[in-house]
């Protein structure tokens, strides 16, 4: 309505175009964090180093696992997909680095967390890990790549799958991981654990530190679970 | 679908941008640069009513001539959204993770009256 007069729907004074700015303002960002799901912005991140960003894209670009809009925005280049016509179901990709955790003279633990608001209200489509091996040893080296969950009744793992790999030469392998990562998503903090076991004496085949370009990373594709709608006659 | 001039007091679409770096959200949305929460607003009076091509269902069309043509259902009808665009967002969340989501229905594309 015009300055002075009332909104012919609902009756309300017109609004002072300040006061109307920051209705607006404070609107937008209850709806998107509504449809976002989070119940208030996230502290500030802290990203990732950009070489581990844009080797991770490329990587996953050479498999096909990331669909350019993805790789499109996340290499924050273009601007965003204005074409997408969805499934009107909203889909999630996410792109989560490891955080290193315990290790051993065999073995080396990271993790992987998952927001809890995706978790909550989605179904993993696909998910997969990417492990780097540096260094491996003479000839080939055996690892193990064991996939554990926190148990919720207790401070034990849960092993949730197990690989066993020969490591010939340097480079990248990617595993499917989707079933370990659907289950994660039924708990409260779905947090996965990966857990690589050399023999004795070999050494870790994973680069050096977290701000490695090559450090490993899991990419997931979930979808919002159909809302249950009510049909009444 | 109409765009609201600076008097327009016909049903029609204004156009409002939010810049996510005014609100000081740049640090965690890493794109797009802002959100176009464009929305509806105008005067709906009855010979705007179901004009087909404005948000006029067949149905609704024929109700419409129905309400207009008796004097005592005189009633506006509303300004709503007729074609709406999904948000892509890709941001990072609680854990640093990088999230692309697209949000369906958030950006009005044109309005016009039911």
């Amino acid at each position: 309505a015009a300055k002075g007069e009332r909104c012919p729907a609902c009756g309300v004074a017109a609004l002072a175009p300040g006061a109307q700015r920051d209705a607006l303002l404070a609107l937008a960002k209850r709806s998107i964090l509504a449809k976002l799901r989070l119940p208030g912005r996230p502290s500030v991140p802290q990203p990732p180093s950009r070489g581990s960003l844009l080797t991770a894209l490329r990587t996953m670009l050479r498999d096909g696992a990331a669909t350019p809009g993805m790789l499109r925005d996340a290499a924050a280049t273009a601007g965003m997909s204005q074409d997408g016509r969805g499934t009107g179901l909203q889909e999630y990709e996410l792109l989560s680095f490891a955080e290193s955790g315990s290790s051993t003279s065999h073995s080396v633990h990271l993790h992987f967390r998952f927001s809890q608001e995706v978790a909550r209200s989605s179904d993993i489509q696909q998910a997969t890990l990417y492990l780097f091996w540096a260094s491996p040893g003479r000839g080939s080296q055996p690892v193990t790549v064991r996939l554990l969950r926190a148990d919720p009744a207790g401070p034990n793992l849960t092993v949730t799958g197990e690989t066993r790999l020969e490591v010939q030469r340097p480079g990248w392998t990617a595993l499917d991981i989707g079933a370990a990562v659907q289950s994660l998503f039924t708990q409260d903090t779905p947090r996965l654990t990966v857990q690589l076991e050399v023999p004795e004496g070999w050494g870790s085949p994973l680069p050096p530190h977290p701000s490695h370009s090559h450090w490993p990373f899991v990419v997931a594709r979930a979808q919002a679970r159909t809302p249950h709608r009510l049909r009444r006659r | 679908g109409v765009d609201c001039g600076a008097d327009s007091r016909m049903c029609c679409r204004q156009e409002f941008f939010v810049d996510f770096k005014e609100i000081g959200w740049e640090d965690w949305i890493i794109q797009p640069e802002g959100y176009h929460m464009n929305y509806c607003s105008g005067l709906c009076p009855l010979h705007m009513a179901g004009i087909p091509g404005l948000a006029a269902s067949f149905h609704t069309a024929v109700l419409n001539r129905i309400k207009a043509a008796s004097a005592a259902a005189a009633v506006d009808s509303c300004c709503v959204p007729t074609q709406r665009r999904p948000l892509s967002l890709l941001y990072y969340d609680r854990d640093s993770n990088i999230v692309k989501t697209d949000i369906p229905d958030m950006i009005v594309d044109s309005c016009g009256c039911t």
